[in-house]
């Protein structure tokens, strides 16, 4: 039996929206620990990993592993009609071919139950290796997915490089070129508020090249958490991660655009 | 002219 409760049944929503529209399928592999999921899209560029932690969840049981073959697609149709302060209850028997997703208002006037129909999934995961990255920047989740929105109508494909000062981030296209800088926050500004901080590690300069159009995709996780984390190497894949308190983080992988 | 990789290049199947 697998059973896990969110009193803000809104993250859930959430989250399901930061991955359906980068994979339509996905097994969502529930354990003693918590729940992850990866998926890649068709072309494989582009690669989505959830962990959410049972720490997070209000209640969380897993008696033994389970794998729920979802599509996210139809969940979503689903979610839609959860309250937008409603709390959140997702079962699911051990052999099941079907998980129950419950919403209860928090007065408990209304409650609502949906039963969706499991799917045998049988997807490639990728190894993803714990990788030293040359440069860590933390921004405003907000400013990163205004960067990306806004470039993007200059061009398709965005620069990214790093210095111990800056992020620099260049398009270029037929009607021209463009570039937004950000400066490291001073560290000194005790007083602001540290997620409105741009803040920079860095053990190399890096420049990397990466398509647009995905990182547009990644920035629907923008409401999940107020800052990213963009994690730049020399020919490494791009890594996107939204933290989400003591719930956990979706991190998001994008195979760079190399100069031919 | 920058061409796209894929992942593949990076992480292997598991």
């Amino acid at each position: 039996m697998f059973e896990c409760a969110l009193i803000q049944g809104e993250l859930f929503r959430k989250l399901i929206a930061s991955v359906q529209d980068l994979v339509q399928d996905g097994n969502f592999m529930c354990d003693a620990n918590g729940i992850s999921l990866q998926g890649m899209d068709s072309s494989h560029v582009a690669l989505v990993a959830l962990a959410l932690k049972k720490e997070g969840f209000v209640e969380y049981r897993c008696d033994r592993d389970v794998t729920l073959g979802i599509n996210f697609a139809n969940l979503a149709k689903m979610l839609k009609c959860m309250g937008a302060k409603d709390r959140l209850s997702i079962r699911a028997q051990d052999e099941g071919d079907s998980a129950s997703f419950v919403f209860e208002s928090e007065d408990s006037s209304r409650v609502s139950n949906f039963e969706l129909k499991l799917m045998q999934i049988d997807q490639e995961q990728l190894g993803v290796p714990e990788t030293q990255y040359k440069a860590v920047i933390r921004m405003p989740s907000s400013e990163f997915q205004r960067i990306c929105k806004d470039l993007s109508a200059i061009g398709d494909t965005v620069s990214i490089s790093v210095t111990k000062e800056a992020v620099k981030f260049s398009v270029g296209g037929d009607i021209g070129s463009g570039d937004m800088s950000l400066r490291q926050s001073e560290s000194g500004d005790v007083d602001g508020d540290d997620s409105e901080k741009v803040m920079i590690e860095l053990e190399e300069p890096v420049q990397q090249n990466f398509a647009l159009r995905y990182l547009n995709n990644f920035t629907k996780a923008t409401a999940l958490s107020k800052t990213v984390t963009l994690s730049l190497g020399t020919d490494m894949p791009l890594v996107t991660e939204y933290k989400m308190d003591n719930l956990g983080s979706i991190r998001y992988y994008l195979a760079p655009k190399i100069d031919e | 002219k920058s061409s796209q990789k894929r992942l593949d290049s990076y992480f292997k199947l598991i």
